[in-house]
């Protein structure tokens, strides 16, 4: 563990708080996108798959719970909470998930550490599905930004969760090349490359959250 | 290699 992946782990888990926060106390999901967040949970239930299998740390497997519990509360608040619901505007949240998971799960059958087709075990399902998360969380956001841009006015809430969600990976890619310098045999090109791409679909937001924190405005991304 | 090496982060 180092500073860069603990600082994206508590940066990861903030962003999730202050969602919970804006649900669960203003009761409001305005301008937060279902469809991203059931994505979030699809791409934890795939990465975690092994929480009972493989035993890593307490710290480990408390955050992989912490992870599961909230994506999966969050998306019941958005579609079953008798108020949350109401502030959801579905007509703005038209991005289709099948669009993204279909590419990523093909993408994680060619593409993985295992490359094996042959030996279908259990390890190389838990592979696959950990490779297909890897690809699905770089480009689940997605739904989010295209919404954001839909919604004129973001409130201080949904920016700062958006943010928290970008530097999050933005850390991580620090810890990545941490590790690479320090530690021998660390390459996961995968693991990089996607969390790459992660980041950088965030570039725009980053560009315009910052000029709007700098000329203390409210963040508007253009149409 | 196997599983547990390459996933030891969340």
């Amino acid at each position: 563990m180092n500073i860069f992946r603990l600082a994206g782990d508590m940066t990861h888990l903030l962003s999730v708080l202050v969602l919970l926060l804006k649900i669960h106390t203003i009761k409001s999901c305005a301008g937060i996108s279902l469809k991203t967040q059931e994505l979030y949970a699809v791409v934890f239930a795939t990465r975690y798959l092994d929480i009972f299998t493989s035993y890593i740390s307490p710290y480990n497997t408390m955050m992989k719970l912490i992870f599961l519990g909230s994506s999966f509360s969050i998306v019941w608040y958005m579609r079953y909470h008798k108020i949350v619901r109401r502030s959801y505007d579905k007509d703005q949240d038209t991005f289709r998930p099948y669009i993204l998971m279909l590419p990523c799960l093909i993408l994680a059958l060619l593409i993985n550490e295992k490359f094996t087709f042959k030996e279908i075990s259990t390890s190389f399902f838990l592979f696959v599905m950990w490779t297909f998360s890897l690809y699905l969380e770089a480009v689940a956001i997605l739904p989010q930004l295209v919404m954001l841009q839909r919604t004129r006015n973001i409130d201080n809430l949904t920016g700062q969760y958006v943010f928290l969600l970008g530097a999050y990976r933005a850390l991580y890619i620090l810890n990545w090349i941490y590790r690479y310098f320090t530690e021998e045999h660390f390459v996961h090109w995968i693991t990089w490359i996607s969390g790459l791409v992660q980041t950088l679909l965030y570039a725009d937001f980053f560009y315009y959250y910052f000029q709007s924190w700098k000329n203390n405005v409210k963040l508007q991304l253009p149409a | 290699r196997d599983y547990i090496d390459d996933h030891d982060e969340l």
